[in-house]
This record gives structure tokens, sequence and C-alpha cells, in this order.
């Protein structure tokens, strides 16, 4: 039996120590954790590799505090558009979405596509087809609205300035 | 941007990434996450990566699927291999950012070349890892 492990990850950029208030920290941490411990037990339990990934990114796709699913930030026209891959290292198959909006868990609209059609990538429009047509779960527009990210957004929305995530002086970043 | 790899009891390895881009984007922009072998890989005989970080590098750089191939054609480790791209070619480009990767054997490597990256692993039945800053 092969040795199990799995690694997760909530994004990178200019994260610095006084960036973040230890509560927060704390937040952060906590939800690291439940995915990882929720993707391991996947694997202590024999199931695959991919169902671990899909489980564990699900987890944070449900959490506001990365951007991702729920937590996605808000696009110029004050939208979320999501984007999601998913690769089995067995066959080499993949599914993605790009520019998806209104999925709950984008993750598990890229896992439909590599496991129920013969193509790789669906984009916008046609992908939520996809997705209704396959039951994956939509959600409001009020589900994926998080304080923090529309004041994130609100210091940019009137400027030609894009963000990344986790950075803290965008000034610093895209004239 | 958040993501996971993993390898199962049977030595098969898999990546999954997703993500909501970039505040305050215009025209559908799209980064690396949904583009297979840039910011989402995976291959039994190599690795499996999922990356963050500014997307537009790392498409350009086609960071995932080079460290593969640093592993199939050259024969790298899975760290020589990552130190290769994320922290010598990709800050070459000027790209920010990091990715996780993980072996059919379970070695796992989280390099980053911006200041943190929220990251965890856990191997087999050690304790977790979990880390922000660098």
């Amino acid at each position: 039996m092969n040795k199990t492990a799995i690694a997760i990850h909530g994004g990178a950029g200019t994260i610095t120590r006084s960036s973040l208030t230890s509560t927060q920290e704390t937040a952060y941490k906590a939800a690291l954790q439940e995915a990882i411990e929720l993707g391991h037990k996947a694997l202590t339990q024999g199931k695959s590799a991919v169902e671990a990934v899909a489980l564990a990114v699900g987890s944070l796709e449900d959490c506001p505090l990365f951007n991702a699913g729920r937590g996605s930030v808000f696009t110029k026209e004050g939208k979320h558009e999501m984007d999601a891959a998913i690769m089995c290292g067995k066959t080499l198959k993949a599914g993605a979405v790009a520019g998806v909006r209104s999925i709950k868990n984008p993750i598990l609209l890229a896992r439909t596509i590599m496991e129920h059609s013969e193509h790789v990538m669906l984009s916008g429009y046609g992908a939520e087809e996809f997705a209704l047509n396959h039951g994956i779960a939509f959600a409001p527009e009020r589900y994926f609205f998080d304080t923090f990210r529309f004041e994130q957004w609100s210091q940019v929305r009137d400027s030609d300035t894009y963000q990344l995530d986790h950075s803290e002086n965008h000034d610093k970043k895209f004239g | 941007t958040v993501g996971a790899v993993a390898v199962d009891v049977h030595g098969n390895v898999a990546a999954a990434t997703s993500t909501g881009g970039m505040t305050n984007k215009r025209y559908n922009r799209i980064g690396d996450t949904p583009v297979i072998g840039s910011g989402t890989y995976a291959n039994n005989l190599t690795c499996a990566i999922s990356c963050t970080g500014h997307g537009e590098y790392f498409m350009r750089a086609v960071v995932a699927y080079d460290v593969s191939c640093l592993m199939e054609y050259k024969g790298y480790t899975l760290q020589q291999a990552c130190e290769e791209v994320v922290m010598k070619k990709l800050v070459a480009l000027g790209g920010e950012g990091g990715l996780i990767a993980v072996t059919n054997a379970g070695e796992i490597a989280l390099p980053f070349n911006s200041e943190g990256m929220y990251r965890a692993s856990k191997t087999a039945d050690q304790k977790t890892f979990t880390a922000i800053y660098k």
C-alpha cells in the first residue's frame, strides 16, 4: 500500500505579519486545517486522490476567507467570475471551467466535465448550461457577497487597476 | 485561489485548483488556474501540481508542466524542479506566487517566491503542517 499525502494552498501574495490580526490568522489556519483533514480522511479511507483533492478544494471554496467559490473577489462589473481545474495523474484526464458565475462549487463542475464529457475545458454560459444539465448546484448572488471583498473592490473599482488576492498595497502593482 | 494535490493508497496522484480571479478584472480575463499545464497538472510518472499567484506569468512560463518536464526529461527531484521553476525562472520573468506539489511516493514541495502563502500538508499519519508566512 502506497504512503498517502496531501497538500493544499489558499493563495500567495504580500501576506505580511502586520496585515493579519491574530484572530484572522487563527481563522485562516483553522480553515486550512479543516480542509486538509477532510482530504486526508478520504485518503485513509482508501478513496482516490481525485476524490481527496475535490473534497479539500470544495471545503476551501465554501470558506469566504479564500478567493474561490463563496469568497470570490468582485470583477469590474461587480460580479463573481470563477475558474477551476482538476486532473487525474493516472488517466491524464482533466476537467476545467473558466469564467462561470453562480456555481456554488466550480471544482465540482470541473470534475463533472472530466468524468462525464469528452471535453477538457468549458467556459462562460456554455459551462453553466452543462452544469444545469448535470445537476450541479447554483447559488444566488448574495451567497457570494462578502463585506471584506466588497471593500477591497471598492478601493479599486473606479480605476483601471486590478488586484491579486492577498495583495496589500496595490498601488505598488499595476498602474 | 485555492488548491490541493494528493497521492492515494494506489499511488495515483491528482491536482485541483479553484479561483475567483483578480479583483476588478475586466474582459472575461482568465488566469492560469483553469489552464492545464499552467496552473493545474497531474501525472503519475512525475507529480501533481496546483499553482497560485499572478496568473499571466504562470501561463507564459507554463509553470506546472515545466516542473513535471524537468523531472521527466532531466531527472530532477521534485524539490530541484520546483526550485528551478519557482525560485529562478518565474522570478526572472517577474512572476510572483508559488505552488504545491506531490509525487506518487508522497514527497511534498511547497515553494513560493512571494512574502507569504497559505499552505498546509499532511503525509500518512504525521501531524498536519500549516503555515502562512515564510
